[in-house]
This record gives structure tokens, C-alpha cells and sequence, in this order.
């Protein structure tokens, strides 16, 4: 038996929309951890790694250890059907081939269940090292989406360069180039708005726009977004999730021919 | 010239 409530509903909705244009399908793996989910994207460009530990939620129940497959178009027309005032619960038997979600309003008073077909997916799950990042930036989450939308008009690509002083953001296109820099805040009043840079070596790397700009619809989860970068290895950028999880987004990045 | 990477060729299979 699996069972798992969320009172803060609207945080499974969020994280289904920060991964829905990314894949269309995905396994969410269930341990009496928590729920795990790890996918690439079709042209195995770029990977979701999603956690969300079990002490989030106000009930959690895995007996056995469980991977549910799913349809995320399937999924997001259930979890559009949740307010974002609901309490979302998942249940699914052992060995499922259905996980139900049920949707409780806050007064109780409307109560919705959904059951959705699961299906078997054949997915490649990556090894993914632990790895010491040269640099490490915490910013607004709102400022980098707003960089890699606008920078993304001028070109395909973002060379995303970082120093002890700061990040800087480049494109250069047809019409032009387009440069944002961020330095290093001094003093903040809250903690939301600084940027924070650690830097063992400089290191500057290139990556397209299409895909930094699906990671941005994250957004709403997290007033920070954390970048961590090394020479020739793919970018991470991490949300958080409340207290008790993250989505971490891989990118490879564009190579020498 | 730069092309784009695939990340099988940086993390190996689990």
C-alpha cells in the first residue's frame, strides 16, 4: 500500500508544470523515503531529478517499494482539476497498474477523486557523480528567468560566464549581442534577492536557450534558484521544494566540434 | 564551432 497527502496541494501542481513541457512521460519511484522521479528528455539533452522526502507530507505510507509510470499529459489534466487550496492525496496498492488521487477542498465540505492508468516505461536511469562545482550562484529565481527570456530573442544559445565578482549572461545573434551581469550582492535586506557567488575557478560554458527556458517554468516554487557549473560538465540548476525536496535540472552543455 | 552535448556521454548508465 502506498499513500501519501499533501496538504499544500498547490506544490504537486507546481512541480507539474516545472516538468511537463521537459517530458512526456516519467517513473515516480516510491520508498518509504519519499518520492523520487529521474528522466531525460527526448533528445537526451537534459535530465529531471525530482525528490521530494517523505517527512513533507502529512501522511506517507510505502510499504513496498514502487515505481509508478506516468502519462504527464494524463497527469497534468488530473492535477488541473485540484485548487491550489486542496490537500492532494496519492494511494496506489502494491504492484499497481492505477494511482488514485484524491482532492479535498479546505472545509472539507468538496471532496474529488481521480484514478489514472499507469503504464510501463523502459526508462535509462543515469549515475549521476558526485561532483565539486568550480562555481556555485544563488540568485532571484525570478531574475534568471527574466535573463533567459529576454537574452533568448537575440539568439540559441546562453554563455553563461562566472568570476569571484559576479555572472554574466551572453548572446550574440543575428541582430546583435546581449550581455546581463550580476554582481555579487553586499547587503541585502531579505535573503530572497541576494546573489550569491562561490568560486573555486572561473568558468565559462555555453548552453541553448530552449532548454533553460523550460527549467524557468520551476519558478513559482522557489524565490532562489542555485546554478552550478564546472568546465565541460553539464550545468545544474536546482529549485527547492518547501523544506523537504528540490527539482534539479542537467544540462549538457554545447561542445567543440 | 560548438554542437550540442548529450549527457549519456557524461554520466554513465546506473
Amino acid at each position: 500500500m502506498f499513500e501519501a497527502r499533501l496538504t499544500q496541494g498547490s506544490l504537486l501542481k507546481k512541480v507539474m508544470e516545472a516538468i511537463r513541457e521537459l517530458l512526456n512521460e516519467a517513473s515516480f519511484d516510491c520508498s518509504e523515503n519519499g518520492i523520487q522521479l529521474q528522466a531525460m528528455d527526448n533528445s537526451h539533452v537534459s535530465l529531471v531529478s525530482l525528490n521530494m522526502g517523505s517527512e513533507g507530507f502529512d501522511k506517507f505510507r510505502c510499504d513496498r517499494n514502487l515505481t509508478m509510470g506516468m502519462n504527464l499529459a494524463s497527469l497534468s489534466k488530473i492535477l488541473k482539476c485540484a485548487s491550489n487550496s486542496d490537500a492532494i492525496t496519492l494511494k496506489a496498492q502494491d504492484d499497481p497498474d492505477t494511482v488514485t488521487f484524491t482532492f479535498e477542498s479546505e472545509n472539507n465540505e468538496r471532496v474529488s477523486d481521480y484514478s489514472m492508468k499507469l503504464i510501463n516505461l523502459d526508462q535509462e536511469h543515469l549515475g549521476i557523480p558526485d561532483t565539486e562545482y568550480s562555481c556555485v550562484v544563488k540568485m532571484p529565481s525570478a531574475d534568471f528567468a527574466r535573463i533567459c527570456k529576454d537574452l533568448s530573442q537575440f539568439g540559441d544559445c546562453i554563455t553563461i560566464s562566472c568570476t569571484k565578482e559576479g555572472i554574466k549572461f551572453s548572446v550574440a545573434g543575428d541582430i546583435g549581442t546581449g550581455n546581463v551581469k550580476l554582481a555579487q550582492t553586499a547587503n541585502v535586506d531579505k535573503e530572497s534577492e541576494a546573489v550569491t557567488v562561490e568560486m573555486q575557478e572561473p568558468v565559462s560554458l555555453t548552453f541553448a536557450c530552449r532548454y533553460l527556458n523550460h527549467f524557468t517554468k520551476a519558478t513559482p516554487l522557489s524565490e532562489q534558484v542555485q546554478l552550478s557549473l564546472s568546465a565541460d560538465v553539464p550545468l545544474v540548476v536546482e529549485y527547492k521544494i518547501g523544506e523537504f525536496g528540490h527539482i534539479r535540472y542537467y544540462l549538457a552543455p554545447k561542445i567543440d566540434e | 564551432k560548438q554542437k550540442q552535448g548529450d549527457l549519456r556521454t557524461f554520466f554513465a548508465n546506473a
